[in-house]
């Protein structure tokens, strides 16, 4: 048996929104410790990691590993029926072929339940080793959005430089070039305001914007994102999810050949 | 020229 209660559900479909656009379906990896989804995208070009903790949830139980292979266009349609006050709660049978999922208004004067077919996918994932980043840049998730949909204007790639003065982003193509640069900040009241770089080696790499602005569905699941790089090697870009945990993008670069 | 990697470039199956 397994049984979610969430008493927001509308941080689940904050989750959707931040998946949907790079995914068509994924596996829900459900254990004691929360659930957990690992899938790539079409192209194999980037890879979602997402991360809940059992404990975030009001009541939570899994009796079972359960792996709940799911259409998210399926689940966005149920997902939009709920509101966002509305407790939500998720359950399934051992081995089961389908999903329930329950919404209770605030006032408990409206219950719906949907059901949904689960279906199987390829239960493989890549193992990720454990990486120490030269450049850790954290910045207002909104700015980041911000600068790849402003970046993407001008051409098909970003290039991201990052030293201790700060970081560059550029993009370039038929109508022009286009560079921001973002200092470290000097004092800002709020914390979530503040662009910070912690810098072992100065890193320059070049990505696709379409992903780029793919992971920044995720910005409203919180107020700061963490990119973080090393010469060669896949970009991470992090967001947390308030008490819950993560979702993270792994996104490859571009190679001069 | 730039060529686009995959994250096979970078990561194994587990």
């Amino acid at each position: 048996m397994f049984e979610a209660r969430l008493v927001q559900c509308s941080m689940l479909k904050k989750v959707l929104e931040a998946i949907k656009e790079l995914l068509n379906e994924a596996t829900f990896d459900c254990s004691d410790a929360g659930i957990q989804l690992q899938a790539m995208d079409n192209s194999h070009v980037s890879l979602v990691s997402l991360n809940l903790r059992s404990d975030g949830f009001d009541k939570y139980r899994c009796d079972r590993n359960l792996s709940m292979g799911i259409n998210l266009a399926s689940m966005t349609k149920i997902m939009k029926c709920a509101g966002n006050d509305d407790v939500l709660t998720i359950k399934a049978q051992d081995n089961a072929d389908n999903v329930m999922f329950m919404f209770e208004s605030q006032n408990q004067e409206k219950v719906s339940d949907y059901d949904m077919k689960l279906i199987n996918l390829d239960q493989e994932h890549l193992g990720i080793p454990e990486t120490d980043y030269s450049c850790i840049i954290k910045m207002p998730s909104g700015e980041f959005a911000r600068i790849c949909r402003d970046l993407s204007q001008f051409g098909e790639s970003v290039v991201i430089s990052c030293t201790k003065e700060g970081v560059k982003f550029s993009a370039a193509g038929d109508v022009g070039a286009a560079n921001i640069k973002l200092a470290q900040t000097a004092n800002v009241d709020k914390e979530e305001e503040a662009v910070t770089i912690e810098m072992q080696e100065p890193v320059t790499l070049t990505f696709a914007c379409r992903y780029l602005n793919s992971f920044t569905k995720a910005t409203a699941l919180s107020p700061q994102v963490q990119l973080s790089m090393s010469a060669d090697v896949p970009l991470v870009v992090e967001y947390k999810i308030g008490d819950f945990g993560h979702i993270r993008y792994y996104l490859a670069p571009k190679i001069e050949e | 020229n730039q060529t686009q990697r995959t994250m096979h470039n970078y990561f194994e199956w587990a």
